[in-house]
């Protein structure tokens, strides 16, 4: 069909308010749109509405920027495997730990998950509380203890065991505090100095309603420390969590987990498909 | 920012000529964009631009010399008449003792702020009770129990399993040991759990709270007004409280918080500490998302 019919003006301001709404942003709302205007649709009646064409259209588009051959997958890279969780304050780090837990004890795996978050009020004792309900071992120590060697004698126990996977939880900080983003590097620096190549995954927690400063977000982790997957959080909420498009398409880092809840099941392997439909449904 | 893009946006017009009604228009889409981009709602975006682009199609714009300048300022004084008034106090009432009820999202920051605002009102020369109606979340209690004793304030926990009871017994608690505000902290909860919304509705109920304040995380995008819509129907809130305002989300958030609820900001959160609280400046926080 002529795109010119169909993409009506008031046709195409429905879709940016829908994209934009979902949290998108204006660039990649733009972008999507654009890829729309360009594309050629097909007038054969067996395509179906037009108006289905230009939704499907957009659902694939987006799935593909965001399809993983192994969402929630677990790389056995090493041994122990060690998965280093960042990000702002209250985006559900400490709760994602404990359903990576038990989703890897579930899967088979030996896991140990270690107390860095020597910061905040019951820190340690919220994250004891996870471990037991995964049925595995905590290494912490006390509020005000040096983040970095809680780090390392949690990767020491994790070595010493022989566990497959070493979970480390750290405190939530605002990326623009250089002092708290100094700590979470030298955290890392000191997991690697103990066992070249960790830690492996670097993950950073991403609650879905987060705005446009999810992309700043992941711009300042990914410098400070590197990051290789989000785990987006809360999308059992009504937030759509469309930042991490610009997310995988300005920095390359893929979601790889989705959070749909409080109880530890309730964490699954990124659905491309899934997230594609809830953001324009 | 805003000013660096329509004096270029300007520089552009005068060049071509005398500045009308269509270089507004323009000017008006570089004004949508960075309030979007800042996480204003969409919807308020549209009313509010449409409310700024017939403020500027007036004489004093077109006539300037520096069209940019005037517009910025008419966005800038909008945005501060639509964030409302600085330093609303909180809603007392010869109640004894004056309840304060702190709702919100997961992980706004309400136990930090119940910490934050029991300070607040000691320095003020109250005596304030602490309760945990957080019986969800690990530690939960623990974690304002370790607030509360970093103030040396107590923490009323009751029976650590319905909220509802543990409000009401914190109530006669407070009378009990003359405490005179009572400060409650809820769990964090999605709009959309209908039992977990109940829940509130029958705290309220049962303890008939002087004060509702709804906490919200200033880097909420679009979301904002959807929870902030849901909670405002169930609850009738009196303020609104932004949290984490030390990071450098632009902020957008608070307009369309406001805008949907037409209820006060009270407080910003501006840290980790408990004594990072700050009351609220429209004027500061229209510069910040524009800035
Ligand atoms: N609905 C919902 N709530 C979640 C999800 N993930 C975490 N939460 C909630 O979000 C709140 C914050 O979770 P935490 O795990 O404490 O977050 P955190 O990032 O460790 O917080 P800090 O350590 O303080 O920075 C808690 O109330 C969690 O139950 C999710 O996927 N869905
Ligand atoms: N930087 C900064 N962090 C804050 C601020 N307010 C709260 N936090 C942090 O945000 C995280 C979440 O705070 P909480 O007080 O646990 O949030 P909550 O709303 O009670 O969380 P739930 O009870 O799980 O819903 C913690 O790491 C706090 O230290 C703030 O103004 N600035
Ligand atoms: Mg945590
Ligand atoms: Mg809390």
């Amino acid at each position: 069909f002529q795109n010119k019919t169909v993409l009506s003006d008031d046709m195409l301001e429905e879709i940016e308010a829908l994209l934009i709404e979902s949290d998108a942003g204006v660039e990649t709302s733009q972008s999507l749109i654009d890829a729309l205007k360009s594309h050629q649709f097909s007038s054969d009646t067996g395509s179906g509405q037009p108006e289905d064409q230009v939704m499907r259209f957009l659902k694939r588009t987006i799935q593909e920027m965001l399809k993983e051959d192994d969402p929630g997958s677990i790389r056995e890279t090493a041994r122990p495997l060690v998965m280093l969780v960042v990000g702002v304050n209250g985006s559900g780090k400490t709760t994602t730990i404990g359903k990576l837990a038990w989703n890897m004890k579930d899967s088979g795996r030996t896991v140990l998950v270690a107390g860095a978050d020597t910061f905040r009020a019951a820190a340690g004792e919220q994250l004891d509380v996870w471990a037991k309900r995964a049925g595995v071992d905590c290494i912490r120590q006390t509020t005000g203890a040096d983040p970095a060697s809680v780090a390392f004698d949690a990767l020491e126990a994790a070595v010493a065991r022989g566990v497959d996977v070493l979970l480390v939880d750290t405190a939530g900080r605002l990326h623009n505090k250089v002092n708290l983003m100094e700590e979470l590097k030298k955290i890392s620096r000191v997991l690697g100095k103990r066992l070249p190549g960790a830690p492996h995954e670097i993950v950073l927690v991403l609650d879905a309603t987060t705005g446009q400063n999810g992309l700043r977000q992941a711009e300042q982790f990914a410098r400070a420390v590197g990051v290789t997957q989000v785990a987006l959080t809360k999308l059992d909420g009504t937030a759509r969590g469309g930042i991490v498009l610009a997310i995988k398409n300005t920095l390359g880092i893929p979601v790889k987990w989705a959070g749909v809840g409080e109880g530890i099941g309730d964490l699954l392997p990124f659905d491309a498909e899934a997230f594609a439909e809830g953001m324009l449904g | 920012d805003l000013i660096q893009k329509l004096d270029a946006a300007f520089k552009r017009f005068r060049n071509a000529g005398k500045l009308n009604e269509k270089n507004i228009a323009e000017a008006m889409r570089d004004i949508r964009r960075v309030l979007l981009e800042a996480d204003v709602n969409y919807q308020v975006v549209k009313q509010f631009v449409a409310s700024v682009q017939e403020k500027a199609v007036g004489q004093e714009v077109l006539q300037s010399i520096t069209p940019g300048q005037q517009i910025v300022k008419i966005v800038h004084d909008e945005l501060v008449h639509l964030l409302g008034q600085a330093h609303v106090p909180l809603k007392w009432g010869g109640h004894v003792p004056s309840v304060i009820m702190i709702v919100g999202l997961q992980g706004s920051g309400k136990t930090t702020f119940t910490g934050k605002l029991a300070l607040f009102l000691r320095k003020q020369e109250h005596q304030p009770l602490l309760a945990a109606l957080d019986v969800y979340r690990p530690a939960a209690v623990e974690q304002l129990q370790t607030l509360g004793e970093s103030l040396g304030l107590p923490v009323f926990t009751g029976d650590r399993k319905s909220p509802v009871a543990i409000a009401e017994a914190a109530v006669r608690e407070a009378r009990k040991t003359h405490r005179d505000v009572l400060l409650l902290d809820t769990a964090g909860r999605l709009h959309i759990d209908q039992d977990m919304m109940d829940e509130l509705m029958s705290i309220r109920k049962t303890v008939k709270p002087q004060e509702i304040l709804f906490v919200a995380d200033s880097m909420t995008g679009q979301d904002a007004v959807r929870s902030a819509r849901e909670f405002m129907d169930r609850l009738d809130f009196d303020g609104i409280v932004l949290t984490k305002m030390d990071g450098d989300a632009k902020g957008g958030a608070a307009l369309s918080i406001r805008s949907i609820t037409g209820k006060p900001i009270k407080f910003i959160g501006t840290g980790e500490k408990l004594d990072q609280l700050e009351p609220f400046h429209p004027d500061r926080m229209a510069s910040r998302i524009i800035g």
